[in-house]
């Protein structure tokens, strides 16, 4: 059980380093501090750590986060949508960890800034390499990435969906306005 | 394997009449005004992969995944039918399309059907364990569920993982 | 112990009403069944009720919600927007019974579309006659409406705060864009 | 009664050098990237006006307020000073404007001061509870709290009316 336990959490934790440093990359130009890493990239770290190796089933898990310009914090104390982030690159691990043929998320992004927002979408649109990745969201940035968009809408109290290509105007015609 | 097509006849709000959505591409947008029956359309992806718990598809009990009428004539049945596209054969069934359908009436008691013929619920689980297709996984993500998780304490981080084993 | 309940109840109930009323209120364009009220304006309806009144403090209560164009259903089979909307005018029902000099919102409007978001604008707008209003979000549709914005980055370590005019650039300026 | 200025000295990510931001108007908007500080502007007014729950301002332990250096120098202290404009005299204090001030210790006993002056933390509340303000009312809702009242059950929203009483 402790040997499963630590092999899951181990590859896990891999995973989440991983995906965590790819959402939070931001071009050097983002640096707002004295020790900005010349030309690279900058990047968030994150990692998860076991309270107490020798009894693991006793005691926790702690996630530590890195965020760009800020220090290494545990993820309890940093904001909601900094938290977010962390439980995103969290599933986005697990499912690494188990793969499957299709994924399906609906209203991920509810708390996520643009600049985070648009990461996400990177991430997800590398992933439909593998898999097949269905979002639900109410906002464009991540939108603007499918390959096809399907405005659902209420009418004669019946639910009706109608597929468009995701262009600028198309997308504000389902975001809510009331489709006649 | 992914999903090409989704049709449902008196699944909750999308009435009584056949519905059905073609998805094209690997990368699926939805989107639509707060109440449109976008969640629900994850829904119907859930009760035909067999999911048995009303929670996980936001009703009481399974007979509220009925079409409840919207003050006409209430569906006596709710039916899903799903299209995968099998041509990677993940799922061991020589065919390139595989149709899941699943049907409930208001008693309870569920009808499932692959490529159109009846089957056990437990050769569908395990057809689809096989090709790594299940609802308990972290595949779906509900709404309210990031939320949820960027809450979790350092119990229940551990209780996660262990989770996964 | 009954009495002071039910004083509180029915007083919450009333505002309740009320206020989801205008929350969901559209113009007569938006009806798309046959019983459209003619001209009038639309809006939906919803009320708290006592699961048993005879036994108050060991049975729960239930809120029903009428949306514009449906039927009237306990809210817990909602969708996850109309649940934050019917939770929304909950807590504006309890605040205008136990009402306050300010009111302090915090991302409240992450779940809803645009629609219900320009509405929940207006009401928060309207308050502003009697109370305070101090409303943290990163969507435009409340944001435009207020009398003045402040932008918050983050810099050298530290939290950093801009007052500025409510225009179209300037919420582009702060809403996720590294802060330079 | 209305919040016309926040100065903090140590307090969360404000860092140790004072900083101050006046509020103008009665309908204020406050946006920015994720994890730029906007909750911590909230955090600092529950300081202020008194709340002594860590949780509610979403640190651990109250000495977790203290600006904790980011990487440098931590403060040994943090404070925060709220003014109010009371030309309306719903505080019972016979002055246009009333300075709550509130400091914290990393040994975590707190002193509040009223225009400057030492006052106990009983007499604030008093003075702050007539005048309507308070932080457990309704009046604050922070991030998180709409969806979790959002799926409360019909129990737990009858407790909810209860608290209210
Ligand atoms: N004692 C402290 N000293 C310094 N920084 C702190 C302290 N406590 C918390 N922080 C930091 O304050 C930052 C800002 O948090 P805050 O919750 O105010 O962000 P926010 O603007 O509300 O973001 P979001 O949009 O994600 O909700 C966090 O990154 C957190 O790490
Ligand atoms: N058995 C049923 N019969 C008819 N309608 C139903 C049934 N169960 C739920 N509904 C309705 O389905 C509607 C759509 O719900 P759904 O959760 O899919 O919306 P959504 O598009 O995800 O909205 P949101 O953006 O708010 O999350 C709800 O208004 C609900 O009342
Ligand atoms: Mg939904
Ligand atoms: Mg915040």
């Amino acid at each position: 059980k402790r040997d499963a336990f630590l092999d899951a959490f181990q590859k896990i934790d891999k995973e989440f380093r991983n995906i965590f440093a790819q959402l939070t990359t931001r071009d050097s130009g983002y640096c707002n501090h004295d020790n900005c890493p010349p030309g690279r990239i900058l990047h968030g770290d994150a990692w998860l750590e076991l309270d107490n190796p020798d009894e693991i089933f006793n005691a926790g898990v702690t996630l530590f986060a890195k965020f760009p310009n800020k220090v290494e914090r545990d993820i309890i104390i940093c904001s909601g949508g900094e938290k977010t982030v962390a439980a995103l690159c969290l599933i986005l691990a697990i499912q690494a960890v188990k793969p499957a043929p299709f994924y399906v998320f609906d209203e991920i992004d509810a708390h996520l800034d643009a600049v985070n927002s648009s990461k996400l979408a990177e991430i997800l649109q590398s992933r439909t390499s593998k898999s097949q990745v269905i979002m639900i969201s109410l906002k464009d940035t991540i939108l603007s990435r499918v390959d096809t968009m399907y405005g659902v809408y209420h009418e004669r109290s019946i639910t009706k969906i109608l597929k468009f290509r995701p262009t600028e105007k198309d997308i504000e015609y389902s975001k809510g306005i009331s489709v006649k | 394997v992914y999903i090409k097509k989704v049709e449902t006849r008196g699944f909750k709000s999308f009435g009584s009449r056949p519905v059905s959505v073609n998805f094209e591409g690997r990368f699926i947008g939805i989107t639509g005004p707060n109440g449109s029956g976008k969640s629900n359309i994850i829904d119907a992806i859930l009760f035909a992969i067999g999911e048995n718990r009303p929670r996980m598809m936001r009703v009481p009990k399974l007979s509220g995944l009925i079409f409840d009428g919207a003050g006409g004539n209430p569906s006596t049945s709710a039916r899903v039918t799903i299209t995968l596209d099998n041509t990677s054969r993940e799922i061991s069934i020589d065919n390139d399309r595989v149709t899941l359908t699943r049907e409930i009436r208001s008693g309870g008691d569920s009808v499932y059907l692959l490529n159109g013929k009846k089957v056990q619920k437990s050769t569908l689980s395990d057809l689809l364990r096989l090709a790594l297709i299940s609802s308990d996984g972290l595949n779906f993500v509900p709404q309210g569920m990031v939320t949820h998780l960027a809450d979790l304490d350092s119990d229940e981080k551990r209780g996660l993982i262990e989770e996964i084993v």
